[in-house]
């Protein structure tokens, strides 16, 4: 099983 | 005042054709070095960052830097509205709430305005770094659309794999399973028919083939596409849009539970 993750968890917010 | 104008206003039509469906609304970012848009899709899964350079258009004037709230699909619905040959300027007052959009045929026998109305959209701005990423694939833009296709056909998610062997897209759905490599060819003289593999280390990585598939909406804006992919990082899917700039898609991994 794999869970779907989010972009904002790698790119931070600016 | 905002103003840019393209004659090739085809390549516009294509953008938003790329676009519209990843993303349902975001800014244009206009300044007086260019036209930008960073917009993540509804679930947040994918970031779509657009760049236009103030030096690929035919004419361009930015006196101050706007965000224009935009809703593609209704700017498709205008855009539809364009000729393939017609040149297309966008224009804007500062502050407007709406952006004109003027279409002039190649041969200046039709001339029609569409205003759309712009929105206020409040976008959260994510920090993309600059780094090296393990794998660069430059191959043909079609070849990568007829990848994403046939597997979606099979399965929902595609393992990415880059060795020295090459590169494998491999799926598995209730029909069975599917693999296809891709190896370094540079032997068509065509530059955008080769597949150029660029490996600092193996890598491999799970993503879900509906957003990839929906990346492939933006071929027909350019012969090549470039896949870079790092360790545990989102998948980063480039198309450069001739000497106007570039549509950039970041797709973040499937991670195992």
């Amino acid at each position: 099983k794999s869970t779907q993750a989010k972009i904002s968890s790698f790119f931070g917010g600016g | 005042m905002f103003e840019a104008r393209i004659t090739q206003g085809s390549v516009l039509k294509k953008l938003v054709e790329a676009l519209k469906e990843l993303v349902t609304e975001g800014n244009f970012d206009v300044s007086s070095t260019g036209l930008t848009l960073q917009a993540m899709d509804s679930s947040h899964v994918c970031l779509v960052s657009l760049t236009l350079r103030d030096d690929g258009f035919d004419h361009y004037r930015c006196d101050r830097n706007m965000a224009m709230g935009i809703h593609f699909g209704n700017l498709s619905k205008i855009l539809k509205c364009a000729g393939n040959e017609d040149t297309i300027t966008l224009k804007a007052e500062d502050n407007a709430d709406t952006l004109t959009l003027m279409f002039e045929s190649a041969n200046q026998d039709r001339i029609s305005d569409f205003d759309l109305k712009l929105m206020s959209i409040e976008s959260e701005h994510l920090g993309i770094p600059d780094q090296d990423y393990s794998a660069e694939i430059k191959m043909p833009s079609a070849e990568y659309q007829r990848i994403v296709r046939d597997l979606t056909s099979i399965g929902d998610t595609v393992l990415i794999s880059a060795t020295k062997e090459g590169i494998k897209f491999s799926t598995s759905g209730d029909v069975g399973t599917a693999n296809i490599t891709l190896r370094h060819n540079t032997t068509p003289e065509k530059p955008e028919e080769q597949t150029i593999i660029d490996l600092k280390e193996p890598v491999a990585l799970t993503f879900a083939l509906r957003y990839l598939n929906n990346f492939s909406k933006a071929t027909p804006l350019a012969p090549q596409v470039k896949l870079s992919l790092t360790k545990d990082l989102p998948i980063f899917v480039e198309y450069q849009v001739g000497d106007l700039g570039n549509v950039r898609f970041f797709l973040a991994p499937k991670i195992d539970d």
